[in-house]
């Protein structure tokens, strides 16, 4: 679902705020 | 564990399209999934991650959205 997309891209980002 | 040529694969694809253009991290999510269907949230985003700081892809924000590009 779009949803757990929306999630998952979320905490994708959180982790590549972290180092990029 | 995911099958690493899948991975390969994975990177050359989202490298290739960060090439082409900016793109949202779900859209680099999406993409990856294409290649790696079966991998589960946190496998994803481990092996997702790995390969972005691999890239080190620019960013930018567009439309109050962040993208990544190369």
């Amino acid at each position: 679902s779009s949803s757990e997309a929306d999630e998952m891209a979320a905490a994708l980002e959180a982790e590549l705020n972290d180092f990029i | 564990t995911p099958s690493s040529s899948n991975i390969q694969l994975a990177e050359k694809v989202i490298q290739r399209s960060l090439m082409r253009r900016p793109m949202t991290t779900k859209d680099i999510l999406k993409k990856f999934q294409t290649k790696c269907p079966g991998l589960s949230k946190e496998q994803t985003i481990e092996v997702l991650q790995q390969i972005m700081k691999r890239l080190k892809p620019e960013r930018k924000v567009m439309n109050d959205k962040m993208h990544f590009y190369l």
